[in-house]
């Protein structure tokens, strides 16, 4: 038996995800940062996060059409880590980096905050 | 897929939605 692995599949899916939500097609909810509204889908988010899959995992919340996140919670950190959600990338800016590493912390994003933290490590002299 | 021949593909696997129409 064979079959046939197409290695560019998940980021083919990732690539057309992310051109839906530049587009705000069946996007599905907007988040709160302080004043800042970002559109996104429920499942790419809940895919990457763990505070956005324990809330779209409660019945009372998952059909929220919009969320308010903690007014400590960084805008620009956000944008980036939602940016990482969708493109894989993540863009670690030296000015940025606690807001990065505490907005992922809250988020739940386990991976992402061990990153940072090997980030600030390496780049303390 | 443990026992199975896997071919490795490639290119792309689905169509590209375009930025804007």
């Amino acid at each position: 038996d064979s079959c046939i692995q197409f290695t560019r599949h998940a980021s083919d899916v990732l690539l057309n995800l992310n051109r839906l939500r530049s587009r705000d097609i069946l996007t599905d909810v907007t988040i709160l940062v302080n004043r800042q509204q970002f559109r996104a889908h429920k499942t790419v988010l809940m895919a990457c996060s763990g505070l956005f899959y324990s809330i779209f995992t409660d019945s009372l919340k998952c059909s929220l059409n919009a969320i308010s996140l903690d007014p400590k919670v960084d805008p620009d950190g956000f944008a980036i880590l939602l940016e990482f959600m969708y493109t894989s990338r993540l863009s670690l800016k030296e000015s940025l980096i606690m807001a990065i590493m505490n907005t992922a912390i809250y988020l739940q994003m386990d991976h992402v905050v061990d990153t940072c933290h090997r980030f600030i490590k390496s780049s303390d002299p | 897929y443990e026992g199975v021949n896997t071919i490795k593909e490639m290119g792309r696997s689905i169509h590209e939605i375009p930025r804007q129409d």
